[in-house]
């Protein structure tokens, strides 16, 4: 079983995008996905028509020091898509930080979740929330690789520096190495500061930044209105065949599935 | 003094850029305007040239029990454009809610700050992060009025639902009342799912929602490139005559300046 997360605490650049594309891809050829929603905003979780609000159970009840996890089982809940279970998520996570303050010992809840249910899944793709707290703790420190989506504009470099140093921090405490893959998004190649900053990606981080880039494609906002990835859905369109090419090289990098 | 709060849970919706944007028109108009940052990313302290792991003091002071209230007017600096000044982020603020725990109290520190600096400044604009959290809690207990960025695609409809939810719950702790406002953004007419979303939103909000709508300018990445506001940069672009518009409407329902 293969354990990514997508994460960047700069907001809007395409994190759930990423999470829900790829699956749809993988769930294509036949793997088995599950998606988890670490944000409690559950942009992830309403996508694919489940409200935020009322959902339950979801990875809020991993949190409670009450959870029996021979219930884990049952959390994965099936999609309007063949080969996609979810793990919702729902607002009350964001009360989590408050209500765990000085207490520490939760940074792996997520990890341990995810390897219990190893046997039924083929690839698991988590979704972070847009600030650093224990749910995005809790992602970094259950993947096996982490996807850094940045949009391609000036500022967002700035962001990704920050979201490095981030990244230092949280390697201290793994016990494993946390590779990481930049992922140039909303790039639009008529625009001469997206041009310029993918330019400066590359320059600046040679091997970590994937050699493609996934393009602005308004399709992507007819998929979200259906609730369905865009690589199922117009598996053809250039949003789609640009993460087709970053699953594979996912893929190719790793020891395939 | 107006006291305006930018605010959406939903990542990328143009939070810090209307902030800046609207700014930057007050600032031209002869007005003393202060921005306050309250995302840890410091999107908008980067924006100003200022870097949210180092620039000290800033809003994380104002949370420190050891705060001494005299040293208040030394906070806001000044920006590269004349008449803007800023409260900086900085990265630390992400530890606010687990610091605080269980505490309480700490959700009028903003509005008190604020206060005190009236005789100072004609508009404070305060731009949040996009999670719930003792940081957006302080910005919208210390607001005169609200700003709610939406983005014209299907989910920020369901989005928006949630936020209106979040805003129901603190109406009910806030003495004021809370006036809201939701502002159109990244509209592209060119997208059915766009020009749907607006008819939608007009159609649910009537009352609350701007007649005008935010259109999609690619000069704002080429501003947040050199660090100006694009109502300064570009006067006469698209996307600035928008938000001439927005403001327009802001002042004249309120007793102007
Ligand atoms: N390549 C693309 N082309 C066009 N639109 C895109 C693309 N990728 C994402 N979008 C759109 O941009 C918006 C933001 O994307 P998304 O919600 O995936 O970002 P996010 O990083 O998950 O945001 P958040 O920080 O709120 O979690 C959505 O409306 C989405 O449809
Ligand atoms: N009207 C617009 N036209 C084109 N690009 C825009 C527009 N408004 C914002 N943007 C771009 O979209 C991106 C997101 O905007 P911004 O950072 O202001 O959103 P935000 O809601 O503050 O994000 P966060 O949730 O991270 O705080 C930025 O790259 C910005 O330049
Ligand atoms: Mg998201
Ligand atoms: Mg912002």
């Amino acid at each position: 079983m293969k354990v990514w997360a997508v994460s960047n605490q700069k907001g809007g650049v395409g994190k759930t995008t990423t999470a829900v594309s790829l699956a749809g891809l993988l769930a294509n050829r036949g793997s088995r996905v599950l998606l988890v929603d670490m944000d409690p905003h559950g942009s992830m979780t309403a996508y694919f028509g489940f409200d935020p609000e009322s959902v339950s159970p979801g990875v809020y009840e991993l949190f409670r020091d009450d959870f029996d996890a021979a219930r884990l089982p049952e959390l994965p809940r099936d999609t309007r898509v063949d080969g996609i279970s979810l793990l919702p998520a729902c607002t009350a996570l964001a009360t989590l930080d408050r209500q765990l303050g000085a207490r520490h010992g939760k940074g792996l809840v997520l990890h341990r979740a995810v390897r219990q249910l190893a046997d039924r899944f083929d690839v698991v793709c988590i979704d972070c929330p847009p600030m650093l707290g224990v749910l995005m703790i809790n992602a970094l420190a259950a993947c096996d690789e982490l996807l850094v989506p940045v949009q391609t504009e000036f500022l967002a470099l700035k962001g990704l520096e920050r979201m490095i140093r981030t990244l230092d921090m949280v390697q201290k405490s793994r016990a494993r190495e946390l590779p990481y893959r930049i992922v140039p998004t909303l790039f639009d190649r008529r625009t001469r500061a997206s041009v310029d900053t993918l330019r400066e990606l590359r320059s600046r981080y040679p091997d970590r930044v994937w050699d493609g880039a996934i393009p602005v494609d308004t399709q992507f906002r007819e998929a979200s209105r259906l609730g369905v990835p865009l690589t199922v859905l117009h598996p053809w369109s250039r949003g789609s065949q640009a993460y087709r090419k970053l699953l594979q090289n996912l893929l190719d990098d790793g020891d395939g599935l």
